[in-house]
């Protein structure tokens, strides 16, 4: 059971603490030895970690790829071409498992099945950056937008933010998951509509540290005017983000990637 | 009496909301009729808007000078030479003014006094863009580093990202306002190096919006876990920048314009 999660964004916007608030264990260079104080690197880097974890009484191996140095560098020019470069890879090496006469049962799965891609909240559109990035990418992979550190804005503000944010989307023809053109049926069509037009992109607030509210303990963060509570559907919405990622929609992100996304490549390749 | 401040930083890190505030007037182009949906200009953009403001009982021709489009682009190459350029312009026209032998008894100044550089509230610490245009800048003009919309970072985030900043700066030789070398006496050295040492750069939060807290009205965000209060010392320092530029050193900063910023660019003219 392999599950892929690539996580995108410029330094700062809260992804390694949002994936170990994900998986509720120490999956992201923070938890590794990577200090917080860590040099942003020059280029785009791509990081494969994988971990074991347990989910729902299910073991799983979790693979989470890092991208430091995305949209960090005063030119970030085609910054996206390493990532799109490691998602092709990927593709690549499945084909040629797949096209060899002595193929392993059960081919190791390393293609991205996720992209998480994080927004600033700046609480105005989005950036000449984003659009590049999920123009270019949500042709090959699995893009799912994400307001980060969205306890920086207020209900009002986050409310127009997103409104705003999921009409660029559209306006620039920027198919995030789950695709439109990949609802099976009218019921799936339902459930993916409102999940499209009302919940995405989820604005996320992550935390590893616990705190004692109302005699529960509960995952947040502590600041002089309250707690923030990171499970908390009146606070964010992560916890959205983490039953649709990890419950819901992880299988249907494994096949899309499969049948969809890695079938393109795979057609294209086949055809040269 | 006139008083020009520059606001330089990225889209939506809260520098319309933060002049309003400071000003406690509609001086910032969110009070005008500039749209908070407007396009981010492909260049760096300077746009000088006046104002008639009365701060103490003492009238004031402010002008604020926004600089839309800094450090927006996927390119932000040399994006602080327009800014660079602009407060050049603003010595010239001065000097071309001060030699005339036909002068006016008093020189229209349009001299940038103070340039507030608004940092992201990352966490980690200062990126290129932010070390290339104080590099260059704090040549040139008072720059006072703001870390912006302080509100996203916890008491301790806050303290240790404000250490690695002052640090960082430090390391890159940049000389913010009240730059060391221009301390008159040991007095002046003892209360600068307070607010070097321990307050700068100032973590604030800006809004233009009342709340009733404790029976009092207060300028503040409401969040569902709280109200943040811009005037509060314990929710952020917007207090302590608004004393120090419009109160204890705006007369500093005229100064040191003057005296060291321009007079530097007026040698250098006047030895060609
Ligand atoms: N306000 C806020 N800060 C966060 C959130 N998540 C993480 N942070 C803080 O933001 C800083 C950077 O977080 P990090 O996870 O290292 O970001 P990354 O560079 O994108 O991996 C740290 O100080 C975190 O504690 C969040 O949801 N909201
Ligand atoms: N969290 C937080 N948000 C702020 C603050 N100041 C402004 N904002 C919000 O951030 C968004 C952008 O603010 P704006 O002043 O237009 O930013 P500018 O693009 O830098 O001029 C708006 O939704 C503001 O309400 C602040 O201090 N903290």
């Amino acid at each position: 059971f392999d599950f892929n999660i690539m996580v995108v964004g410029q330094s700062g916007l809260g992804k390694s603490t949002l994936v170990n608030t994900l998986f509720k264990s120490q999956v992201s260079r923070k938890a590794s030895s990577w200090s917080r104080e860590e040099k942003i690197p020059k280029t785009v880097e791509i990081k494969a970690i994988g971990h074991v974890i347990e989910e729902g009484g299910v073991k799983m191996k979790l693979t989470v790829i890092d991208t430091p140095g995305f949209g960090d560098q005063i030119n970030n020019e085609n910054c996206w071409e390493p990532i799109e470069k490691y998602i092709n890879e990927q593709y690549e090496k499945f084909l040629k498992e797949e096209v060899n006469i002595a193929r392993k049962k059960r081919i190791p799965d390393t293609r991205v099945h996720c992209c998480l891609y994080f927004i600033s909240p700046t609480g105005h559109s989005l950036r000449p950056l984003d659009l590049e990035f999920m123009k270019h990418l949500s042709k090959v992979v699995n893009i799912i937008p994400v307001i980060a550190k969205a306890d920086t804005m207020t209900l009002e503000e986050k409310s127009e933010f997103k409104q705003r944010v999921r009409k660029e989307l559209e306006v620039n023809g920027i198919e995030f998951y789950p695709q439109k053109e990949f609802d099976e049926d009218l019921e799936d069509k339902t459930e993916n509509d409102k999940i499209r037009q009302e919940s995405m992109p989820f604005a996320v607030v992550g935390s590893d540290k616990e705190y004692q509210v109302n005699g529960k303990r509960v995952l947040g963060r502590k600041t002089p005017w309250g707690i923030i509570e990171v499970e908390n559907l009146n606070h964010c919405e992560f916890a959205l983000l983490r039953d649709f990622v990890i419950r819901t929609h992880l299988q249907d992100l494994k096949e899309v990637t499969h049948n969809i996304h890695y079938e393109t490549y795979r057609a294209k390749r086949l055809n040269d």
